[in-house]
């Protein structure tokens, strides 16, 4: 409904509701809408749509692994990484890479057997260790079998946990190490898992984490509900985070590369 | 950071000799930028603050000693009345009493089966879990450990049409002389249409007691699109609000209340079997104001 408008108070009204209603943050939207209000006289909607591509990161490209690495999978609880871990393994997997998911989330109930049945689906090696409560123990366990089958690729599912609990977070930053310190010869990546229906919360999550693990990009899942996950502009702008995958759906194949003109055509469409 | 906003919001009116048509507007639109940053639904901080500017406008406050104290009571006594003033616990009339849980992916809807099934047995009730997600791998095994967790039984058949699954586990509560079953259900969006027709038929077969919608404390301005959605889809009673053990100011707890009407009976405040609180208004609206 915006299409073909010139800038009127109501048409940067309808943008304004547009783009608060899609989680960008109050902050992003006044400053969009400043730059908006200043520049654009005719083409609006073209205008606005180019001012908000240029605020995102790039298109990304993800290419099979040259040096081993290690993708660390965080988040909150119930935002989707068990589930992404899985897609990324099959990914991955599908580009003729040898992979290993490594499930260290000892905490939750059922979450070694959920990832488990992932692994069986995706065909990939599994390790896990249904008798410690000890991550790190089967995080080392893991990349020790992971370097002996010469795996190009390690995803490591971890347990969701609130970043206000500082044992818990504690906990990641002591599995990172570990990774560092015991097995250098890896890339290390780790990546953030974020619910496109949660709202401003989102950066602070990403905040926290990333003072205790070097967050490299976030992966941002549950697109393929109403929620717009507008927390890719602050993420990125803000913290210089970029979204490089986006989860579409509960499926192996349900995960897509982020591109920002796709991304910014759904937001304004 | 909200607190400080709100913090100085309100020490810069307590600091109002008078309060004026300008001044309540300035105020009015640092109140809706704190509102936004706490994930209120931006037609509900609207709203709200236009109740609250038309409130402020009134005498009482104009004739006031102390505006700006005036001023800020009428804030929060807003906000807690948005939050729905009496606290609503659990209506089990039937026996077996139903409680049948409904939600988004992820919400917590498995582990609030658990919490609910401790606190009603701590009650002395006797409880019996539905295992109705066949879609989530593990979902099944993952209500059974919290069953043992919670010692209390759960009726599953693995895989299966989960209204079969529903009505045949309310049977065996019939039999068991169970007080009450709770029915575990799949994460849906609201918009997959085959999604919502199953719960509803669920719903409709079995007619629950208590139907409660399950969402994220954390959620942003979608919480009026998903909550609108099943409010629609479902006759809900009541709502628990998960994981707000977080620092997320709960924003969501004001649209969705707003959006259905309905009372938030519970909150989730830890990943544990007694994480689970009574909701109490007065506290939420402190800390979504700050
Ligand atoms: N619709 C949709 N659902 C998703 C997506 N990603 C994950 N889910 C669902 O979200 C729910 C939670 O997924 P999990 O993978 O268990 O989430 P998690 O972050 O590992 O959860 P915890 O380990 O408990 O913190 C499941 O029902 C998934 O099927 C997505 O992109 N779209
Ligand atoms: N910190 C905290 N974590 C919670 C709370 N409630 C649930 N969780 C966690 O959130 C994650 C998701 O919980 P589940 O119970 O699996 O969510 P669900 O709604 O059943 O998920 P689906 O069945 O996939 O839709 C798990 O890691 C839980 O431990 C809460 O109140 N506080
Ligand atoms: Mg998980
Ligand atoms: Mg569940």
């Amino acid at each position: 409904k915006l299409a073909g408008k010139r800038v009127t108070p109501e048409s940067l009204e309808t943008l304004e509701e547009q783009l608060l209603s899609a989680d960008l943050g109050y902050i992003t939207v006044e400053s969009i809408l400043d730059v908006v209000e200043r520049h654009s006289k005719s083409d609006f909607i073209q205008k606005v749509n180019e001012h908000l591509v240029n605020l995102l990161p790039g298109k990304f490209n993800p290419t099979p692994f040259e040096n081993p690495t290690i993708l660390l999978v965080v988040g909150v609880n119930g935002t989707g990484k068990t589930t992404t871990a899985a897609k990324l393994a099959h990914l991955y997997k599908k580009m003729g890479q040898t992979v290993t998911l490594i499930a260290a989330d000892t905490y939750r109930a059922a979450a070694v057997d959920q990832l488990k049945i992932w692994g069986n689906r995706v065909g990939c090696n599994l390790v896990c260790n249904e008798k410690t409560a000890e991550p790190t123990s089967v995080l080392f366990d893991g990349l020790e079998s992971a370097r002996a089958n010469k795996s190009d690729v390690v995803i490591v599912d971890t347990a969701g946990r609130l970043h206000t609990y500082s044992n818990l977070m504690a906990e990641l930053a002591k599995m990172y190490r570990v990774v560092e310190n015991r097995f250098p010869e890896f890339t290390l990546r780790s990546l953030i898992v974020m619910d496109a229906s949660l709202g401003q919360n989102s950066i602070i999550q990403a905040k926290e984490f990333g003072k205790h693990v070097k967050l490299d990009g976030a992966i941002l899942t549950k697109l393929d509900g109403t929620a717009r996950g507008g927390i890719v502009f602050p993420l990125f702008q803000e913290l210089g985070i970029p979204v490089e995958f986006i989860g579409i759906g509960e499926d192996l194949y349900d995960l897509e590369h982020f591109d920002p003109n796709a991304y910014v055509d759904g937001l304004l469409g | 950071q909200i607190t400080e906003r709100f913090e100085s919001i309100f020490r810069s009116v307590r600091g109002l000799g008078k309060i004026t048509d300008k001044n309540i507007n300035d105020t009015a639109r640092e109140i809706r930028r704190a509102l936004l940053d706490a994930d209120v639904n931006f037609s509900v901080a609207k709203s709200f603050v236009k109740t609250v500017q038309e409130k402020a406008q009134g005498t009482k406050v104009l004739k006031s000693i102390k505006p700006g104290q005036q001023f800020v009571k009428i804030v929060q006594d807003e906000m807690v009345a948005l939050l729905g003033e009496k606290v609503e616990d659990l209506e089990l009339t039937s026996k077996p009493s139903i409680i049948l849980l409904a939600g988004l992916q992820g919400a917590g809807k498995t582990t609030s089966a658990g919490k609910l099934a401790n606190r009603l047995k701590k009650s002395g009730k006797s409880v019996l879990m539905v295992a109705a997600d066949v879609y989530r791998p593990a979902a099944v095994q993952q209500l059974i450990m919290v069953g043992k967790q919670a010692e209390v039984p759960v009726y599953e058949e693995g895989t299966g049409d989960p209204l079969a699954i529903c009505k045949r586990g309310i049977e065996k509560a019939r039999s068991l002389k169970n007080d009450v079953v709770i029915l575990d259900t799949a994460g849906r969006l609201h918009l997959d249409g085959e999604m919502m027709t199953e719960i509803q038929s669920i719903s409709d077969a079995v007619n629950p007691d208590e139907i409660l919608f399950v969402a994220d404390g954390m959620t942003g301005q979608d919480a009026v699109k998903s909550a609108q959605a099943f409010h629609e889809a479902l006759p809900l009673t009541g709502v628990i609000l998960t994981k707000m053990d977080g620092d997320a100011r709960g924003g969501a707890a004001v649209s969705i209340r707003e959006v259905t009407g309905k009372p938030i009976k519970f909150i989730g405040t830890s990943e544990k079997l007694d994480g689970l609180d009574v909701f109490d208004p007065k506290r939420i609206a402190d800390r979504i104001l700050g």
